[in-house]
């Protein structure tokens, strides 16, 4: 459990490089040159993450989301 | 059902994303 929560935080940061607490869509668009995803594929991950689409994604959000990943789809 | 297939289509889209965050962290290709 703890290393799910470490891991999920340090995604968090991966993405929020100001460490501002939260992930922008400018945030998200950043990773485009550093994840194989398109700029199409990156505004869907965050829309699908943004549960309450207010445009910020909470690590609440993104922990949501990542847990969705973990037991609705197996890493090989 | 529409809804349903872009549930599926973002799902997917999701584990790419995490799948590729991991893959960075360990270095993997």
């Amino acid at each position: 459990q703890n290393t799910i929560l470490e891991k999920t935080h340090e995604f968090f940061l991966m993405c929020d490089v100001e460490d501002k607490g939260f992930i922008t869509r400018r945030d998200m668009q950043r990773l485009n040159g550093e994840l194989p995803l398109s700029a199409e594929e990156l505004e869907n991950v965050f829309d699908t993450l943004d549960s309450d689409s207010n445009g910020f994604l909470t690590l609440n959000e993104f922990s949501s989301g990542f847990s969705e990943f973990l037991f609705g789809e197996k890493i090989s | 059902d529409p809804n349903m297939k872009a549930g599926a289509a973002n799902e997917g889209v999701l584990a790419n994303f995490f799948n590729s965050l991991l893959s960075k962290k360990t270095g993997a290709p």
